[in-house]
């Protein structure tokens, strides 16, 4: 089972917030032309996330998602046609 | 996913500025070897342009900068974005300039992030397989290697198509280590019952010492969810292997990796200090197994599942004439064989002592 830190810290817990925000918050809408700003909460997005890295999908920051979130990465949303 | 391409296969690109980490050849190499990963599995010819407006734009930023709409973070985090094909910022490349770039494995590898940057900027997009180019976090890896996965190949191709003039066959990876070249070195070694597995990036070669037979695999094509770039492998009193890779390790049993794994090396016994494992073998002669690392070694007792006491210990004073980093080690017949890059040392340890030195790939019947 994934191991949680004991308490998410205020850091960390923004630090996630502005992670989804930024590489799982576009996606594409196609029946309209505009793009619509992704309204799922958090923990649909982590959950996303998590799919996308092959990580346990919990919906919580557990430390092993903590950790990828951390590694160096390419700034180009993982979700949506990037555009 | 992709996105529509270009709808031209004659593309231009333009270094619009350099980062003071690298020299300009460098950076210039860096670039150019990038962008041919993409042309060797595509149509697609890149010319570079030194004034006006390219497709491709290449420009070193920090936090805001130009008309991006995007902003970089300082160091570490997000290295570098692309935009896809199309006008103003389309195909556009940006590298964080608060990065540390280089061009080995120290910092960050500008010929790799670039070429994980120009799929973007040729319409790809982030893929969920670990061992893409592709994949969004940054890895380094072997520049020996090509560095497209098959999953990299066909979404480019699905785009562009293949290179001219190739027949439809699947177009063969055009780099691979060769076993016989003289530097020859290898990330990790095991044995499995009979055979013995030599490991170097993506692949693994599979010999039979009793007949010299050789056979190279993809590590993906046995085990899948296994990374490229294992450091570290030993077959243990269980009929099991065990492979290393930085602080995670996988059990193996067959083509099952066990549940529960890849598990953190710390469950071994190491201390929170030992980042990863250089080499490791299990003496079948006493069940324990040595686990080598830097200058030193630990052991580890197979029957109690436990690190012993009293370790690390220098590795040249049990092991005399090992003075070198161990890249890889392996039992056959009682004897250890220990590797460092292009060198390898028989070493006897009934009587303590090195009893021949050879070439890392003499089990190759060059």
């Amino acid at each position: 089972l994934p191991t949680y830190p004991e308490k998410v810290s205020e850091e960390d817990s923004k630090f996630v917030q502005n992670y989804l925000n930024k590489f799982y918050a576009i996606e594409p809408d196609p029946n309209q032309r505009a793009w619509k700003i992704n309204a799922e909460s958090t923990d649909e997005k982590l959950q996303k996330m998590q799919q996308f890295f092959g990580l346990k999908v919990t919906g919580k920051p557990d430390n092993e998602t903590l950790e990828m979130m951390k590694k160096p990465r390419c700034g180009v949303p993982d979700v949506g046609l990037y555009g | 996913f992709t996105l529509p391409g270009w709808k031209k296969n004659k593309l231009t690109y333009r270094i619009v500025n350099y980062t003071p980490d690298m020299s300009k050849e460098d950076v210039d190499k860096a670039i150019e070897k990038a962008f041919k990963v993409w042309s060797a599995v595509t149509p697609l010819v890149f010319t570079r342009i030194r004034k006006g407006i390219a497709d491709i734009m290449i420009a070193f930023g920090t936090t805001a900068h130009g008309h991006c709409p995007r902003y970089f973070d300082g160091p570490l985090g997000v290295l570098a974005h692309a935009f896809p094909p199309g006008n103003g910022l389309g195909g556009d490349v940006h590298f964080d300039e608060d990065e540390d770039w280089t061009t080995g494995s120290a910092g960050f590898n500008l010929f790799l992030v670039a070429a994980h940057e120009f799929g973007h900027a040729l319409g790809l997009s982030h893929s969920k397989d670990q061992r893409a180019l592709m994949f969004p976090s940054y890895a380094y890896v072997s520049l020996s290697e090509f560095p497209l996965s098959p999953d990299d190949i066909s979404g480019i191709q699905s785009i562009y198509g293949s290179p001219p003039n190739v027949p439809d066959k699947r177009p063969t990876t055009p780099t691979s280590p060769k076993t016989c070249g003289s530097q020859m070195s290898f990330d990790a070694i095991t044995t499995l019952r009979r055979e013995v597995i030599f490991l170097k990036g993506r692949n693994l070669w599979r010999v039979y010492p009793d007949n010299s037979e050789t056979e190279r695999e993809l590590i993906s094509a046995f085990w899948p969810n296994l990374p490229p770039g294992i450091e570290a492998a030993y077959e243990n009193t269980k009929d099991q292997i065990l492979f290393f890779k930085g602080n995670k390790f996988w059990v193996i049993s067959g083509y099952q990796v066990l549940v529960g794994y890849p598990k953190n090396i710390n469950t071994l016994g190491f201390p929170k200090s030992v980042k990863k494992v250089d080499a490791a073998v299990c003496n079948k002669n006493t069940g324990k197994t040595d686990f080598f690392i830097g200058d030193k070694y630990w052991r580890f007792d197979e029957n109690s599942q436990s690190m012993e006491k009293g370790y690390p210990r220098l590795t040249v004073n049990e092991f005399p004439g090992i003075s070198h980093k161990v890249d890889a080690v392996f039992q056959q017949k009682g004897l250890f064989y220990f590797f460092h890059e292009s060198k390898q040392w028989e070493f006897d340890p009934i009587a303590k002592k090195v009893t021949k030195e050879m070439e890392s790939n003499s089990w190759f019947n060059c």
